[in-house]
């Protein structure tokens, strides 16, 4: 695992708590409201599972820590996003909390109902943006969800151990947390 | 930051077809090594300036010739990903470059991206 330069993280109490929202004007049509909160839930609770943070979902969006929306290329904030495939999304480091992702993409929460075959998986790309958001920069290791590409159609939503102790390290741990109900479950994904 | 031509050139529209001409189409880049000129490499060298490997302020990105500055790139991107270090653009170098990306640049940051609240 890997860190930003100067080791940035939510520098509060610990156990924390942190709050997210979806920006009203930039949002996609195609897939419901409800599928992208389930999603970023389901992406934000891998997380949850492992430090002691807690991500609680907020209606008030000015006032979130973490602000979720989805931006088509030039969406001023310096780097552009760029249409189909090529870049995903971005986020930045500790304690800037924006999650952009890339409006352009064929965004898909279920690869039963969504054919395409540049379909990619929002749940894995929200994932690895959150562990931006928490400090965590690019790993080398190809099985962690900090690694950066992404294939189309592939979902990859599970923390590898590099990722676990990455964020463990900047954190603490989950007092729930146990390595072998995680190893499980990464096996499982990842045979 | 200017937008990659790289990165500008990539689909505008999900057609399957045009999903296979860009696969077909960067596999010009296939197996070049320092030494090689290949048409359109400026594009590879804007990718990996942009995502942090190409750093110096003086290189010329603009030129398709494959130079010690890019072979020193390509060995430092195959080495930070975990991939085979060849310092030439092999297929896994190649397809991994292709690949759809987050962002964030790898080496270094982005003065953009890791930016600390106020």
């Amino acid at each position: 695992y890997v860190y930003f330069p100067g080791k940035p993280r939510w520098a509060r109490r610990i156990p924390m708590t942190l709050t997210y929202g979806f920006s009203p004007d930039y949002m996609i049509r195609y897939l419901s409201l409800s599928d992208i909160r389930k999603t970023f839930k389901g992406a934000f609770s891998k997380w949850e599972s492992v430090i002691p943070v807690r991500f609680v979902e907020t209606d008030d969006y000015g006032f979130a820590d973490i602000k979720i929306g989805f931006y088509a290329g030039d969406h001023g904030d310096g780097e552009p996003f760029d249409g189909v495939l090529g870049i995903l999304g971005h986020s930045f480091s500790p304690e800037s909390g924006k999650l952009h992702l890339d409006a352009a993409e064929m965004w898909a929460v279920d690869f039963q109902v969504e054919k395409s075959k540049v379909a990619i998986d929002l749940e894995s790309v929200a994932v690895h943006e959150i562990g931006h958001l928490l400090g965590l920069a690019h790993s080398p290791v190809k099985g962690a969800v900090m690694y950066p590409s992404l294939k189309p159609r592939v979902k990859k939503v599970d923390l590898s151990l590099d990722d676990i102790q990455g964020v463990q390290s900047l954190y603490g741990t989950n007092p729930n947390f146990t390595f072998s109900s995680s190893l499980e479950s990464d096996t499982s994904a990842n045979p | 930051r200017p937008e990659p031509e790289f990165a500008s050139n990539q689909l505008t529209e999900t057609t399957p077809s045009n999903y296979y001409y860009y696969y077909y189409y960067h596999n010009r880049f296939l197996n070049s090594r320092r030494g090689s000129h290949v048409s359109g490499l400026s594009e590879i060298k804007k990718y990996f300036h942009y995502f942090g490997y190409l750093t110096s302020q003086d290189y010329d990105v603009s030129d398709d010739m494959f130079d010690a500055p890019l072979e020193s790139a390509v060995i430092y991107y195959q080495s930070k990903l975990g991939l085979q270090v060849t310092g030439k653009l092999d297929f896994d170098t190649l397809s991994q470059i292709l690949a759809p990306r987050c962002g964030v640049p790898d080496a270094g940051s982005s003065p953009a991206l890791h930016a600390t609240k106020n």
